[in-house]
């Protein structure tokens, strides 16, 4: 018996919204811990891995290991007739075919439940090395993804600078150039409103902006955003759900001119 | 395909 009920249901609304647009099917991975979601989209340029963890949950029972394929079009459709501030509870008998979302009004006067047919996916799972970043800049994440828009009008890519003295978020096309550079806060009086940089070594890399206009789609789960960035390896952006868990992306970068 | 690299060229296959 699988079981994992969530007081603030709203929380899985948004984490389907964060990954339906990159991902179109993916296994949630369950276990006495939480919940584990790994996925690479499409073109395998990007990379979701997602934690929820069981203490995270108002309930939470998993009796044995159960990986459930999901079509996530479908479970983002189900959500959507979840209230905001409904309980969601999710279940499944062990070896089952099927899921159940349970959605509770908060007063119990509504009571309504999906079931959905599960899906074998046989999806490769990348191993991710353990990685020290020479930068990682924590920031708004509505900060973040107001640069990543207004930059993606400019150009397919952007170039992340990140020296001792703040970031630079570049971008280059047709009708001309964008920069931004965000200096570091100087005296944090909210944590969340800062811009912090902690840096061993200048890197310069640059990636697609449609990708990570798509990971901005997390935006309202977290106000801030992490990103961590060494030469020549993956980006990645995190967000933490509070007191649950987080959604990080990992992104690919391209190879500069 | 304009420079772009893959997950593959970064992390462990299974």
């Amino acid at each position: 018996m699988f079981e994992a009920r969530l007081l603030r249901g709203s929380i899985l609304k948004k984490v389907l919204e964060a990954i339906k647009d990159l991902l179109t099917q993916a296994t949630f991975d369950c276990d006495d811990s939480g919940i584990q979601l790994q996925a690479m989209d499409n073109s395998h340029v990007s990379l979701v891995s997602l934690q929820l963890r069981a203490d995270g949950f108002d309930k939470y029972r998993c009796d044995r290991n159960i990986s459930m394929g999901m079509n996530l079009n479908s479970v983002a459709k189900i959500l959507k007739c979840a209230g905001d501030k409904d309980t969601v509870t999710m279940k499944a008998q062990d070896n089952a075919d099927t899921v159940t979302f349970v959605f509770e009004s908060p007063n119990q006067e509504k009571v309504s439940d999906y079931e959905m047919k599960l899906m074998n996916l046989d999806l490769e799972h990348l191993g991710i090395p353990e990685t020290e970043y020479s930068c990682t800049i924590r920031m708004p994440s509505a900060e973040f993804a107001r640069i990543c828009r207004d930059l993606s009008q400019f150009g397919d890519s952007m170039v992340i600078a990140c020296t001792k003295e703040g970031v630079k978020f570049s971008a280059t096309g047709e009708i001309g150039s964008a920069n931004i550079k965000l200096a570091q806060t100087a005296s944090v009086d909210k944590e969340e409103e800062a811009v912090i940089i902690e840096m061993d070594e200048p890197v310069t890399l640059t990636f697609a902006c449609q990708y990570l206009n798509y990971f901005t789609k997390a935006t309202s789960l977290s106000p801030q955003v992490q990103l961590s960035m060494s030469a020549d390896v993956p980006l990645v952006v995190e967000y933490r759900i509070q007191d649950i868990g987080h959604i990080r992306y990992y992104l690919a970068p391209k190879i500069e001119d | 395909n304009d420079g772009q690299r893959f997950l593959s060229d970064f992390f462990i296959q299974p």
